[in-house]
């Protein structure tokens, strides 16, 4: 997360890191029911077999799990069937875990949008992440706040790419708070009136973050993809034999 | 593999199997960067010359923007090909050398393009220092010139008639771009061999049509797409299955769509409501006799939505034909959803259904961030 700030333990309870040995952290993810997750496609190029992967809640410092910290393997993982590595559209995934989380303060499922549920630009919502500060890679959760940027205004800062209804865009047009390598996967969240956080993004691209060209960020429009992360839970759920 | 080690394309090394056989090892790998699929040659070679190591790292390249950007300029005829020279350098797949452009290339087309990218306050790609590339030769061997059919656009672009090249991005996209606007003609879908959907006109490549997938706001894409008989419904791939295995506890369809949505409350899910079971693609109500919390439980569940908070059964005042009532021996058939453990056409003898109210489940709440009071 670029100018962003150090999060507190428990400030992100649906935070997850995905693992894969020897490297360590390579996504973020994030937590939507007991036994599932989601994070981006992309994260899987090249590792897409369950068996290397880990998936750690509970933690604010990589280096240092806490007494809140919860580890589990992962049994499966669903690529969305459209997912283009070339035009890294549809870039989603759903990752079942071994076995389920316990619930505590700190680790704890964000809330799902309804299906087309929509943000209205200039709403200000929140991500986080162990990626790329600009700097360097931290051991602490960044947090940033960033602000929903319409599409079309989005398209202009991207000429090579298409922006779909499959994306949202986050951020600001000097990308002085914007999400970075490493941070793939991981949320963006909204508070709902409520009080509720919802999930409205997982970090997917955008320019080179610490390079000269700046610009938002580029995130997985989870509200497009509701119906299919439900089937898809519900099939691998209720529909084994 | 002569000396028992392979080079993989990320310039590590791996110990081959014995029977790995020399091509096998061969450094030349084909050419996936979609912006650079028409090149007089198809195979390339890791790391390139801008010390990507993969075709992957250069597809997310700050240079595989900029130069498709700056090809628009026509600041320079070839400004593409050498892009790609250096981007997906040539490999020579029978001595799995890698073929450099050569400095006459680099240097005119940093001349002609430097300045432009100067205008935006942009630099030349620092590690394109042309005296690394070697001087043009008579055999033409030891470095790339472009040839006179080699194409000035890339496959991401979109060739003007004038023979410029815009973004395939700008092409119909409501503004001119090209110099003579033809990127703005012809945008009709079917004169660009593409579907057009009924109501919005919104255009869409055939292969997405019938997929299983909606992409027109009013699902079109998704409709006409088999036909299935009277007594069959249709999946959400298309196939037909028969209406009877509808909702029976069996995938039938190839993506069990036939299994979705199959217990459902009535409308309003706040206040008690009844359960409902889509059997045949019909509304069933659920007879209470042998009714366990346990069931509702797992129609909750089934639903994705919390604990039950209450279950209770309403007496039925019609005449009520379209019961499902639980099988006999339910709790031996280990089913995993609730509408497999029932079955129709029998009487109801309490003649009372279920009314069901599920909670939601908790979520989004960050407890540990209270504001602790100093």
């Amino acid at each position: 997360i670029l100018g962003g700030r150090t999060s507190r333990p428990g400030r992100w309870p649906w935070q997850c890191s995905l693992q894969s040995e020897p490297s360590g952290h390579i996504c973020g993810c994030v937590l939507i029911a007991r036994k599932w997750v989601l994070t981006v496609a992309h994260c899987f190029e090249g590792r897409e077999n369950a068996d290397v992967w880990k998936v750690v809640f509970g933690i604010n410092n990589l280096d240092h799990p806490s007494t809140f910290t919860q580890t589990r393997l992962v049994k499966t993982i669903i690529l969305h069937p459209r997912y283009s590595r070339a035009v890294v559209d549809y870039d989603i995934s759903i990752v079942e875990l071994s076995e389920e989380i316990s619930e505590t303060s700190y680790v704890r499922p964000v809330c799902l949008p309804h299906k087309g549920q929509l943000l209205e630009p200039d709403t200000y919502c929140s991500i986080t992440g162990w990626g790329h500060m600009g700097n360097k890679m931290p051991f602490k959760l960044q947090e940033g706040e960033v602000r929903i940027i319409s599409l079309e205004q989005c398209q202009s800062y991207f000429d090579m790419k298409t922006i779909t209804t499959r994306m949202i865009c986050a951020g600001y047009e000097s990308g002085t708070v914007d999400s970075c390598m490493g941070d793939s996967g991981g949320p963006l969240v909204c508070e709902q009136p409520q009080g509720q956080w919802t999930l409205f993004g997982l970090t997917s691209w955008g320019s080179i973050c610490f390079s000269k060209v700046l610009g938002p960020g580029v995130y997985s429009n989870v509200s497009y993809f509701i119906e299919w992360i439900e089937r898809q839970i519900y099939i691998h759920t209720f529909l084994l034999n | 593999c002569l000396y028992n080690s392979c080079l993989d394309s990320c310039g590590g090394s791996s110990f081959c199997d014995p029977n790995t056989s020399l091509n096998n090892c061969s450094q030349c790998e084909p050419i996936t960067l979609e912006l650079c699929m028409n090149l007089p040659y198809n195979y390339t070679q890791y790391p390139n010359y801008l010390g990507h190591r993969t075709q992957n790292e250069a597809s997310i390249s700050w240079e595989s923007s900029l130069f498709p950007a700056l090809v628009q300029t026509n600041c320079y005829k070839y400004l593409m090909f050498f892009a790609c020279t250096i981007l997906v350098p040539k490999c020579d797949v029978n001595t799995s050398q890698r073929i450099p452009p050569c400095r006459v290339l680099c240097e005119h087309s940093k001349e002609r393009c430097e300045s432009v990218l100067g205008i935006v306050g942009l630099q030349w790609p620092e590690d394109t220092d042309c005296n690394q590339f070697p001087e043009e030769s008579s055999d033409n061997e030891t470095c790339l010139m472009p040839g006179e059919d080699v194409e000035e656009c890339s496959p991401s672009h979109f060739k003007c008639r004038s023979g410029r090249c815009v973004l395939a991005s700008r092409r119909c996209d409501g503004q001119a771009d090209c110099d003579d606007d033809s990127d703005e003609e012809n945008c009709g879908c079917k004169e660009r061999d593409l579907w057009e959907c009924p109501s919005s006109k919104q255009c869409l490549t055939h292969s997405v049509i019938c997929d299983g997938f909606p992409d027109c706001p009013d699902d079109m894409d998704e409709k006409n797409c088999s036909f299935c008989q009277d007594d069959e419904l249709e999946c959400v791939n298309h196939q037909c299955v028969s209406r009877d295995q509808w909702c029976d506890g069996q995938a039938d369809c190839l993506d069990s769509s036939d299994e979705w949505n199959c217990v459902t409350l009535s409308k309003n899910v706040n206040s008690s409501s009844f359960l409902t079971v889509h059997r045949s693609a019909v509304e069933h109500q659920v007879c209470v006799d042998g009714w366990q919390e346990t069931l509702s439980q797992l129609a909750c569940k089934q639903m994705g939505l919390g604990e039950p908070s209450v279950t209770e059964s309403v007496q039925e005042q019609e005449q009520y034909l379209q019961w499902l009532v639980l099988h006999s021996n339910w709790e031996s058939l280990n089913g995993t959803t609730l509408h497999e453990l029932l079955v129709k056409g029998q009487s109801c003898p309490s003649r009372s259904k279920i009314s069901l109210l599920c909670s939601k489940l908790d979520c989004g709440r960050r407890p540990a961030a209270r504001m602790n009071k100093r």
